[in-house]
């Protein structure tokens, strides 16, 4: 799976997700990545975020959409909600990550697996790119 | 106001050190040359929708990542993708599930956004509407690279790995 996000000079902010899905997958499955609200979502009140990993559990958690409504709803900041999803992700067993950012340009990454293929960059912040979790 | 980008390749047990120096640099020139397309977008003023289609455009044409050109096999030995995109402006979204022959998968789900009534076209029809739509087309052959087609067939070599237990590929 692969995503991005991004927030422009005005301000929008914009989401996209994009998967070959489970190898040997069978029975028409469908992960989280084409499903508004659990893998791809954006929201110009919160955030954007594309997140990857066991879709099933990003499905049955909305995570993409609780994400913006944790920020939309109770203001919290991004920094503690991704650390909330990312630990309620595997208390139900969950695996994976996600990149979100928001309006204001607070940009954060999350995930609970060994790595992450993963950069960012800014206008003026150099690019980085990273994969190994201790980057 | 700035502008900032942020993109992954998905998450895994790529660990320091176990990770073939190939796939790494691999890995990393792609996630570079994603970012370079969606910055030079958000660098000129353009938007942020536009931004996000052009870095994963260069992530699915790229064999290091799984989607599109890198995407994984099914049980049955096709390749099926799917995509999503959304316009935080006015939270429009368009996706697509079970594709299978669009060379550029978030196009297709923009082009849902942009020119149907729905939000998620699936499998046939979808594939329909892209032709209808004029995307780029692709057949299997473009999708199909060795080391997913040795996935599969290791997976299928374990039969009492049902298809999602091991998750360890995709």
């Amino acid at each position: 799976t692969v995503g991005a996000v991004a927030v422009d000079e005005a301000g929008h902010v914009a989401a996209a997700t994009s998967t070959g899905g489970l190898t040997a997958k069978r029975w028409g499955r469908i992960g989280d990545s084409p499903l508004i609200g659990a893998g791809t979502y954006a929201d110009d009140r919160a955030a954007a975020i594309s997140c990857t990993g066991s879709g099933e559990h990003f499905i049955r958690l909305g995570l993409a959409h609780e994400l913006c409504a944790r920020l939309r709803l109770c203001g919290d900041e991004l920094s503690i909600v991704e650390q909330d999803l990312i630990a309620e992700l595997g208390r139900i067993g969950g695996k994976g990550g996600f990149i979100a950012v928001t309006p204001e340009g607070d940009a954060r990454w999350a995930f609970n697996t060994p790595g992450m293929y993963r950069g960012r960059v800014s206008h003026d912040l150099e690019a980085q790119i990273a994969i190994f979790g201790d980057e | 106001m700035g502008w900032t980008l942020m993109i992954h390749g998905g998450a895994g047990s790529m660990r320091r050190g176990q990770l073939a120096e190939a796939d790494d640099a691999a890995g990393r020139a792609g996630l570079s040359a994603a970012l370079e397309a969606g910055a030079a977008i958000l660098r000129d003023g353009g938007s942020a929708l536009d931004a996000v289609e052009a870095a994963v455009k260069v992530l699915e044409d790229d064999p290091a990542f799984n989607a599109g050109r890198g995407s994984v096999f099914t049980w049955d030995g096709r390749i099926e993708c799917d995509a999503a995109i959304m316009d935080g402006r006015d939270r429009n979204a368009g996706a697509v599930a079970g594709v299978t022959a669009t060379r550029h998968p978030v196009s297709l789900a923009r082009e849902v956004m942009a020119n149907s009534a729905h939000v998620l076209l699936s499998a046939a029809g979808a594939d329909a509407f892209s032709k209808e739509h004029g995307l780029e087309q692709a057949d299997q052959a473009w999708f199909a690279i060795p080391e997913r087609r040795r996935q599969l067939d290791e997976m299928k070599a374990r039969p009492e790995g049902a298809f999602d237990s091991g998750m360890k590929y995709g």
